[in-house]
């Protein structure tokens, strides 16, 4: 009953729209970071390559290696951080 | 721990950083603390140094920017990518740079510093008590010029301490206008404007014109953002407006109404509707010196690290209490040390003179004809030089000062000299003793009264005062009228009609030398003039017309306009050794 009008959603003037999937969240995280190059994504069998690079991430920021994309690996993609990545040179 | 592929490392530990803009949400002197601390980090370590200098080429330059800011890797807006840095090596190697579209505080929130009033430049007291109203963000209550303000205790009614808050009507940042404020309205590009602006400029920074006429005059400086700046959105920094229309409602406090996400926000115009100008309203924000002391760790070699308490950790988390993990400093400590400093190298043959006569007779010069004479070519022979008596050799001097215009470098009972006016090699050591005899071994400072030729020397909280070798003293600097505050003074400048400066730790008095006393008005803060320059100077001295306030083993120089125009080695640029 506190809640008399339904929410209305806006989308704000200039704010980077975050209609990303999860799954592209991800992909863009891991190639950012380092975790997989964009040949990998675009090469390999997307599902391997995917969970291998989650792997990857996950050990090296001490998550739980899943390989999946879980709540806590998608909390720590969306934590504020560091612009270095994680990988490579 | 890990480090750069092939361990990238600076092959100087003496490093110099310069900070090229500042972000407008904190006081510059707060993000110049905040970077000190984070540097300090990692020199408490190592052997590592770190000097901020003012112009030129720093090994570590550091900038705030938001998006695509220059360098090919754009920042993301409000949150996501907080900053970045670059391993050490030549040009943008070792830089850092910060997000300017994050809110950058000290990691609980709004930092209002204050300015002018009576607090000393202390924070804002959120909330505060005035006239019996609380306010929790700055006010112009009670005022009529429109500046706001703040109290720096809970209570202004019972504690009367205030300060004003940043506001474009009190000064302006950066720009060439030296800390002006706004004038408004001002005109630019044809157009009146009555309040900052981005227009004209791609980066987002709000600026306004310190003259009526940005056309005609081009004078302009970077507003300051106010403690009701919204951060982010389409209109960073501008103020909140209250009450604002939203959907047809009225709200007179950020809200996160119309979000998912449940961030506060408010409209910078009195009607969301019909302007859509909006922005994020200021949350905890990041720490810059936090996040400061990470970007630093990869300037000078450190990659990510898997271990998460560590600094290096990729992800950033609030820390109340800041301690090194073991981890950052194993990492670091494998590319440095730990404080064992470089090896020194020996140094080359120096040619030395015979001692010159006394310098301090009234009217007497340094050099003698016969001097002049021996101008001819030194033949260099190379001399054992006993370490002490090598004046390259010091780490630092007691006091620097010109008498007859000959530099002279006191150290330990000892002094070198070296000619002022021409390129000369040093002369020395001689004993301070046999020139000054009463002089205690170790002084303070020493200036010459340009006038009458004595030469005043300080140590502790006594003076001399010397004509030739007949010295009057010791007395205590009260009857120069100097209060108690001052425990030692580090340094004097002459400033022609009898007057010198004299500067003892934050302050500096004004002394009529003729009298021998200080004038009004006296102490004043030193970096109310002389900005730029470090406070804790270990020696400040005239040469060359210029004013120079050394620390360590560098040398801040000001030119007579007040400008620090260059920062080096007493060494090499002022010793002048090899």
């Amino acid at each position: 009953p506190l809640q008399s009008k339904p929410q209305a959603v806006v989308t704000f003037p200039g704010e980077l729209l975050s209609t990303l999937s999860d799954r592209e969240l991800a992909e863009s995280y891991l190639q950012r970071f380092g975790y997989t190059t964009e040949m990998e994504v675009r090469t390999g069998s997307r599902h391997v390559s995917l969970a291998e690079a989650l792997r990857k991430m996950q050990k090296q920021l001490g998550l739980e290696v899943t390989g999946k994309l879980d709540a806590s690996t998608l909390e720590a993609m969306r934590a504020p951080r560091c612009g270095v990545p994680d990988v490579g040179t | 721990f890990l480090t750069f592929e092939g361990d990238l490392k600076w092959d100087h530990m003496d490093l110099t950083y310069r900070v090229m803009n500042y972000s407008p949400d904190l006081d510059r002197a707060v993000i110049d603390d905040a970077f000190k601390r984070a540097f300090k980090v990692w020199s408490d370590v190592t052997p590592l140094t770190f000097t901020q200098i003012y112009s030129g080429e720093a090994d570590i330059m550091i900038m705030f920017g938001s998006r695509e800011h220059g360098d090919g890797y754009p920042f993301d807006g409000k949150d996501g990518l907080l900053a970045h840095a670059f391993p050490p090596g030549q040009g943008i190697q070792g830089d850092a740079h910060f997000d300017d579209d994050e809110f950058w505080t000290l990691g609980n929130g709004l930092v209002v510093k204050t300015r002018h009033g009576n607090a000393n430049g202390a924070d804002c007291h959120f909330p505060f008590i005035f006239e019996g109203h609380s306010y929790s963000q700055c006010t112009t209550e009670g005022r009529t010029d429109g500046l706001p303000w703040c109290a720096t205790t809970a209570s202004y009614d019972r504690d009367k301490k205030y300060g004003f808050c940043p506001s474009e009507l009190l000064y302006t940042n950066g720009g060439n206008s030296n800390g002006s404020p706004c004038v408004f309205p001002f005109i630019f590009d044809g157009i009146s404007y009555d309040a900052c602006t981005t227009d004209g400029r791609s980066d987002g920074y709000r600026w306004c014109a310190t003259t009526t006429n940005f056309d005609q005059d081009k004078k302009y400086g970077f507003c300051p953002n106010r403690d009701t700046a919204v951060i982010g959105g389409n209109s960073q920094g501008d103020p909140c407006v209250f009450p604002f229309t939203f959907l047809g409602q009225t709200y007179s406090a950020c809200t996160s109404q119309g979000r998912q996400d449940g961030k506060l926000w408010c409209a910078t115009t009195s009607n969301y509707d019909t302007d859509k100008k909006w922005g994020f309203c200021p949350d905890r924000g990041y720490s810059i010196f936090l996040v400061a002391a990470h970007e630093f760790g990869h300037s000078l070699g450190l990659d990510h690290s898997s271990v998460r308490e560590a600094l290096m950790y990729p992800m950033y988390s609030y820390v109340q209490d800041f301690q090194l993990d073991p981890d950052d400093i194993q990492g670091i400590q494998y590319l440095y040390g730990r404080g064992s400093g470089p090896e020194p190298t020996a140094p080359a043959p120096v040619t030395t003179k015979e001692p010159q006569p006394l310098p301090t007779e009234a009217g007497s010069t340094s050099t003698t004809e016969e001097d002049e004479d021996e101008t001819s070519e030194p033949t260099i022979v190379p001399i054992p030089v006993d370490p002490s008596q090598d004046a390259c050799a010091e780490k630092n001097f007691d006091a620097i000062t010109e008498i007859n215009g000959d530099l002279y470098f006191f150290k330990d009972g000892k002094y070198w000299t070296r000619s002022s006016f021409w390129t000369s090699d040093i002369q020395g050591a001689f004993t301070v003793a046999d020139t000054w005899p009463g002089l205690p071994a170790v002084i303070d400072a020493a200036f010459q009264d340009v006038l009458t030729k004595r030469v005043f020397f300080f140590a502790g909280r006594l003076f001399w005062v010397f004509s030739g070798k007949s010295m009057l003293g010791p007395r205590r600097i009260e009857k120069l009228g100097i209060g108690k505050e001052a425990g030692r003074i580090s340094g004097a400048l002459q400033r022609g009609r009898g007057k010198v400066l004299l500067f003892s730790g934050e302050s500096y008095w004004r002394l009529d030398v003729k009298i021998q006393r200080v004038d009004k008005g006296y102490p004043r803060a030193t970096d109310d003039v002389f900005t730029g320059v470090p406070l804790d100077a270990r020696n400040v001295f005239l040469y060359q017309d210029n004013y120079h306030f050394c620390r360590g083993s560098f040398y801040w120089r000001m030119t007579p306009r007040y400008q620090v125009d260059r920062v080096g080695y007493v060494k090499y640029d002022i010793l002048q050794c090899p």
